[in-house]
């Protein structure tokens, strides 16, 4: 028996949105400590890697491990028919073959109920190494979001360079070349900060069009955190504060 | 040019 409820549902409504474009069937692992998920985009270019912690929850039941095969795109309907304030629980019995979602909206007494049909994945799962990242870029999840964006108009490749004074995103194509470069900004706004942890150089290449999927998830956190190491996909980072964490994993671009 | 890697070449599949 498995049962969450989260009185703030809207992060769910979030994290659903943060992730429909990139993964579409996806197996939910249910724990006693936790709802976690990783899957690949279709392309193996993306991955998506969420870890949710029951403390989060304002009611959490896991009997044993379980595995919910989803459809996302499905789930992404489903979660349509709840309101940004409504409370979200999930339910799923040992051996279910669905998935019940209960929106209550406790202020109108309205209350929806959805039993989403679950489907067997035979995914592959991915080993991530633990990896010791030796350049660490906090930077504002929504400037990050606007840098993406426009760049993207320039260039569908970004490359983007570390070093102690500033992380440097530059472009070349047919327009032009040019870079966007941040500096260490410590400004008394903490959402405003742009934190540079680097103990190694890294440049690498990526292309923007996934860094403006993987910033759909811009609205879960006020920080992203770009993880960098030159032999390893980068990694963006946002935090989901009080419930868990939701990582992005993305493979680099090389010059021929 | 640039080739776009896969994820496969940094992580074990199993």
């Amino acid at each position: 028996m498995f049962e969450a409820k989260l009185t703030e549902g809207l992060i769910l409504k979030k994290i659903v949105e943060s992730i429909k474009d990139i993964v579409t069937d996806v197996n939910i692992d249910i724990s006693p400590s936790g709802i976690s998920l990783q899957a690949m985009d279709s392309s193996h270019v993306a991955l998506v890697s969420l870890n949710l912690s029951m403390d989060g929850f304002e009611h959490y039941r896991a009997d044993t491990n379980m595995v919910l095969g989803v459809s996302i795109a499905n789930l992404a309907k489903v979660m349509k028919l709840a309101d940004n304030n409504d409370q979200i629980t999930l339910q799923a019995d040992q051996e279910a073959t669905h998935l019940k979602i209960i929106f209550e909206n406790p202020k109108t007494e309205r209350t929806t109920e959805f039993n989403l049909n679950l489907i067997t994945i035979d995914s592959e799962h991915l080993a991530i190494p633990e990896t010791e990242y030796s350049s660490v870029v906090t930077i504002n999840s929504g400037e990050f979001s606007k840098i993406c964006k426009e760049l993207f108009s320039l260039s569908e490749t970004v490359q983007i360079t570390t070093n102690t004074d500033y992380v440097q995103f530059s472009v070349e194509g047919e327009v032009g070349s040019g870079q966007v470069r941040l500096g260490h900004n410590d400004s008394e706004k903490k959402e405003d900060q742009t934190i540079l942890e680097v103990s190694e150089s890294v440049q690498q290449q990526f292309a923007i069009r996934y860094l403006n999927m993987f910033n759909k998830a811009s609205t879960l956190s006020s920080f992203t955190r770009l993880c960098l190491h030159q032999e390893q996909p980068l990694v963006v980072e946002f935090k989901i504060d009080n419930l868990g964490v939701l990582k992005y994993f993305l493979a680099p671009k090389i010059s021929d | 040019g640039r080739t776009q890697v896969r994820l496969d070449s940094f992580f074990r599949v199993y």
